[in-house]
This record gives structure tokens, C-alpha cells and sequence, in this order.
């Protein structure tokens, strides 16, 4: 079946936060995006992968940049509460979102997505990709450049 | 707006592998993802987050059991090829995936699924979220039960 993909976007002016030595079990997770949410700040993505440590693991989550202020509060608060090892946060990002169906029967959308960001010297900082949609954060710098050359390079499966 | 949501499913019979010291320069995940690809194994899920080192972060993806061997393999040589620090994988895991519209402005969609899963005292081992979906992976044990689960708490909110 032939790949469709639905568009190729751009989000600057984005931020993110990761906490490191998150407790890794149960209501963890939960409690950090509840008290999140709470503090009325709308998180884009979330990436947790698997640390490689017994009992602890590392969360990111990224927000708008206008909102990496209060992000960066709710998470030392967390930390505090949880006993958490490290905050740390990263500014001047941009996501890069490839969207379409049946991804996960097109693997070599994310290794295309990769190369052409490679080939301007950008380096991919962050990851997520579903069935629908591959997700990747940069430094905005090159972001408006990478766009082009991505909407250009899927051409002939964007719909 | 009101929250939509398309669908939640289970996909079993999954296993994980993760690369820790990758380098963090561009070119790296493109590599990486060319040969995944060339041998021939789909990749579902990719996440990296933030590892908090300079110039090395993990790298996780995800694959039907069946390919766990073969994307092991690879892994491998892929380490060997970039001197990376070290691969560890995990297998008897399943993904839980909410798909919905405009998951951005409903973060609270992430924050529900989490609390169910903790109610059922289902650790969350791995998180990739967007505006479409949230993906999480836990032990295939009581993935059934979770299923089950969420499509009653969401009730209200499938079409
Ligand atoms: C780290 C966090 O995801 C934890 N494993 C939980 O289940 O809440
Ligand atoms: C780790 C990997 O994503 C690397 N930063 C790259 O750009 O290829």
C-alpha cells in the first residue's frame, strides 16, 4: 500500500523540561501530569524512554515557550515531592511533525525524515513517532530551512 | 472544544530495544534507522528523550516479539559501528494507544490514561505522545484488563 502522508508542520517557539530519577512505578506518571494540568499548562509531547537504571527513569515533556516559566515550577515542586534527582529545560526548540496513516508500514519515513535533517547539519534532540505521525524536535534555527526540504522531499506521497 | 477520541487499542506480543551513548551529532539516528530498515524489521515506536549527558542521549524502539532477535542483531552492530555504550531490550510488552483530535489542547487525555493504568497497578514503562495519540508500553499482563478499562473511563468521549 502505497504511502499517504496528511502534511508536514512546523511549531516553533517551543520549550521543554525533563525530570530525571522519576521514581519508576505506579501514579507517578500520573500525579506529574495531574499537577501539570493543573497549573493550567498545556503540554505537547511527551517522551519517556527506558533509562537503563533499576527503579528510576527520565520524563520530557515540551510546552510552548511562554509557558516554560510555570513548566519549570510545576517540575521543581514535583522533583521536590517525589524526591527526584534533576530538572533541566531547553529553549529555542521547534517541532518538526510528519503526519499520515499506516506508519508503522512505512519505517523508512522517520530514516528520510532523519537524513534530510542530517543533510543540514541539524541535530535531532528529541523523538516520538506513532502510526500516524512522526514527531522529531530541533533547534529552530534551521527549522523554517528543514520544512522546505522536507515538503519538497515527501512530495510525491503528500496528499 | 469538546474531546474526540477515534479509538483506544492494545497491540501485544511487543518487545523494546534501547541503545544507551549514542553519539548526539547529526547523521547518528539516520544510520541507525537505514539499518533497522535494510534488515528488513518494522520498527513501531521510536522515543528519545533527553539523557541529561553532553554529547550522548538513548535511543528506544520498539518491534513485534518476532523480530526481537533480528532487531537485537542489529542493534548490536549498530553499536559496534558507533561505539555506543551499551543495548538492553525488554520483551512481554504491550502498547496502549489513545488516538483522538487535538490531543494538545486535551492534555488532560495523557493524565487520565496514566491514573487508570496506576489503578490497575500497571507500571508505564515507556511514554510517546502527540496530537493524535498517546502511546504507552506496559507488561502484557494485565493489558487486557487495562483495554477494557479505558474504553469505559473514555466512554463519553469515543465516537
Ligand atoms: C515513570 C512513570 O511513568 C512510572 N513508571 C509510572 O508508572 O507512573
Ligand atoms: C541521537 C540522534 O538522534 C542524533 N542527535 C542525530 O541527529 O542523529
Amino acid at each position: 500500500e502505497a504511502l499517504t502522508l496528511t502534511g508536514i508542520s512546523l511549531t516553533k517557539e517551543q520549550a521543554r523540561v525533563t525530570l530525571y530519577g522519576v521514581p519508576d512505578k505506579p501514579g507517578i506518571a500520573a500525579d506529574m501530569f495531574e499537577t501539570i494540568g493543573e497549573a493550567k499548562i498545556f503540554v505537547d509531547m511527551i517522551v519517556q524512554g527506558y533509562d537503563g537504571e533499576d527503579g528510576s527513569t527520565s520524563v520530557s515533556f515540551t510546552v510552548n515557550q511562554s509557558d516554560l516559566k510555570s513548566g519549570l515550577e510545576v517540575a521543581v515542586a514535583i522533583r521536590e515531592k517525589h524526591g527526584m534527582r534533576d530538572v533541566q529545560d531547553g529553549s529555542d526548540i521547534a517541532k518538526i511533525t510528519v503526519s499520515g496513516i499506516g506508519l508503522r508500514s512505512h519505517t523508512n519515513v522517520a530514516t528520510v525524515l532523519f537524513k534530510q535533517l542530517t543533510d543540514l547539519g541539524i541535530n535531532i534532540e528529541m523523538v516520538g513517532t506513532s502510526e500516524l505521525q512522526v514527531n522529531v524536535i530541533v533547534n529552530e534555527e534551521k527549522s523554517d530551512a528543514a520544512l522546505e526540504r522536507l515538503r519538497q522531499a515527501f512530495a510525491s506521497s503528500l496528499e
